[in-house]
C-alpha cells in the first residue's frame, strides 16, 4: 500500500440538499496542515494551552484510506489480512524519551518503549498487537559497526527475559531507513488477563529492545542502527498498534460523550487561564453541540 | 376497492413523491466533531423521504405489515396512518478519530449510509 496523505483543497461550503458528486471515493477533506501547524514548533508557542497535538502516522492515514477505499467498493475491511479481522485500530505513541536513552551508558545496548493504553477498551476482544519502530538511515554511523550484519532484533517484556518476537535485519536493509514492525500479542494478552482492574489509571506496557549479531549473544549499539530517539518528530515515533474486535455495532455517541467529558477535564484546568479571552481560536475549546 | 389516493388529491397540492432516497450531506465540522474526528471531516448519509401510499413498488420491499397497513390506511385514512419510509439497508464507514487518551484510533462505524429506502 501507498503511505495515505488525505489532503484536499479547503471545500466550498455546499447547499444543504445539492446533490453533491465526489470524483474519487475520498469523503474526506482532512486539514492536515491544521494538524501539523498545530503540532510545528512554531505553531504550538501560541497554543501552549490544547493538549500536545495529535499527528497521525502514516500507517493509520493508510490503515484509514485503505479500508474507506474499499468500503465504497463495497468490500468488507475486515476481510483484509492486515487488518486481522479488527474494527477497531488503535495506536499508542511511545512515551520513552530520548533522555531515558542517555541515561543509560553508551553505547546504547537496550531501549524502553513505554505505552499508556488505558484508553483501550476492555469489553472489545483483542485480535492482535504489533509494535512498530522506525530505523532512521544511519548514514556513516553504520561504518563503526564490528560487522555488516545480519543483526537480529529481538524485543522483551521490560520485567522478563521472555523472548516476544524477533526479526532479521539483513546489512542491506539496515543502511537504509525503514519501519520493524515486531508481534507482541502474546504479551499484551497476557497483560490484560493481570491488568484486568479498570480502576487502574496508569495502564502503562513497558517492551524492551536490543539488537544483537546475527543468534549470537552481543549486543549492538543502537544509535549506530539509527534507533535511537534523540529529535524524532511525532511521526517517526514508535507506536503499539492494537487490533480489536467489537461484537456489538459501535455506538457513535460512546466517542462523543467520552471526548466531551475529557475536554470538559481539560477546560477545568483551562477554564480560570483562558476563560476571558475567547478570541476565536483563542478561547476554551469550541464547546460542541 | 381500495381507494386510490390520487383522486381524492386536492387540486394544486403539491403532489408529494413517493418514498426514495434523497441527499443528506453530513458535515462533522459543522457538527463540531473536527477536534477529535481526523478523516473524514464529511460524507455522504443519505436519508429516506416521501410516502408509503398504495399501490407498493415491489423495490421498496414492504413487510407484509406494511401492505396490510396501507391498504387500511387506503381504505380509510382515519383507520391508521400509511407504513413508514424508512431506511431498509445501511452500510458502514471508516472513521480516523483522537480518542480522549490522544491516541489515533481507527473504527468501522455501522449503518452510517443509507444504501436503500423501502416502507415498513
Amino acid at each position: 500500500f501507498q503511505s495515505a496523505a488525505i489532503i484536499s483543497p479547503s471545500a466550498p461550503r455546499r447547499h444543504r440538499g445539492a446533490r453533491i458528486s465526489h470524483q474519487d471515493g475520498q469523503r474526506s477533506s482532512v486539514f492536515l496542515k491544521d494538524i501539523f501547524a498545530s503540532s510545528h514548533p512554531s505553531g504550538v508557542h501560541h497554543k501552549e494551552d490544547l493538549k500536545e497535538a495529535v499527528v497521525p502516522h502514516d500507517y493509520m492515514l493508510s490503515i484509514y484510506r485503505t479500508y474507506s477505499a474499499a468500503e465504497k467498493l463495497g468490500l468488507n475491511a475486515s476481510l483484509f489480512l492486515s487488518s486481522k479481522s479488527a474494527n477497531t485500530i488503535t495506536s499508542f505513541v511511545d512515551r520513552g524519551t530520548a533522555l531515558q536513552d542517555d541515561l543509560l551508558h553508551s553505547p546504547l545496548r537496550r531501549q524502553k518503549y513505554l505505552f499508556d493504553v488505558s484508553t483501550l477498551s476492555d469489553k472489545e476482544e483483542l485480535v492482535g498487537a504489533e509494535l512498530r519502530i522506525f530505523r532512521r538511515s544511519p548514514g556513516d554511523l553504520q561504518a563503526s559497526l564490528p560487522t555488516a550484519g545480519p543483526y537480529d532484533i529481538q524485543v522483551y517484556p521490560c520485567h522478563s527475559d521472555r523472548l516476544l518476537d524477533s526479526r532479521s535485519l539483513d546489512p542491506l536493509d539496515s543502511a537504509k531507513a525503514g519501519w520493524e514492525v515486531l508481534d507482541v500479542w502474546e504479551m499484551f494478552k497476557v497483560y490484560r488477563q493481570h491488568h484486568h482492574q479498570p480502576h487502574l489509571k496508569e495502564n502503562q506496557l513497558c517492551l524492551q529492545l536490543r539488537v544483537t549479531l546475527g543468534k549470537s549473544d552481543t549486543e549492538v549499539d543502537l544509535r549506530r542502527l539509527g534507533l535511537d530517539r534523540k529529535g524524532r518528530p511525532q511521526r517517526e515515533k514508535a507506536i503499539l498498534v492494537a487490533y480489536t474486535r467489537s461484537k456489538k455495532r459501535e455506538n457513535l455517541f460512546n466517542e462523543m460523550k467520552e471526548n466531551i467529558s475529557s475536554r470538559k477535564e481539560e477546560a477545568g484546568v483551562l477554564g480560570e487561564k483562558v476563560a476571558k479571552r475567547g478570541v476565536k481560536g483563542e478561547g476554551p475549546r469550541r464547546r460542541r453541540r | 376497492t381500495a381507494l386510490n389516493n390520487r383522486h381524492g388529491k386536492r387540486h394544486g397540492k403539491k403532489s408529494k413523491s413517493r418514498c426514495s432516497r434523497k441527499a443528506l450531506h453530513v458535515n462533522f465540522k459543522e457538527l463540531g466533531w473536527d477536534d477529535w474526528i481526523i478523516a473524514p471531516l464529511d460524507y455522504e448519509a443519505h436519508h429516506c423521504e416521501g410516502v408509503c401510499d398504495f399501490p407498493l413498488r415491489s423495490h421498496l420491499e414492504p413487510t407484509n405489515h406494511a401492505i396490510i397497513q396501507t391498504l387500511m390506511n387506503s381504505m380509510d385514512p382515519n383507520s391508521t396512518p400509511p407504513s413508514c419510509c424508512v431506511p431498509t439497508k445501511l452500510s458502514p464507514i471508516s472513521i480516523l478519530y483522537i480518542d480522549s487518551g490522544n491516541n489515533v484510533v481507527y473504527k468501522q462505524y455501522e449503518d452510517m449510509v443509507v444504501e436503500q429506502c423501502g416502507c415498513r
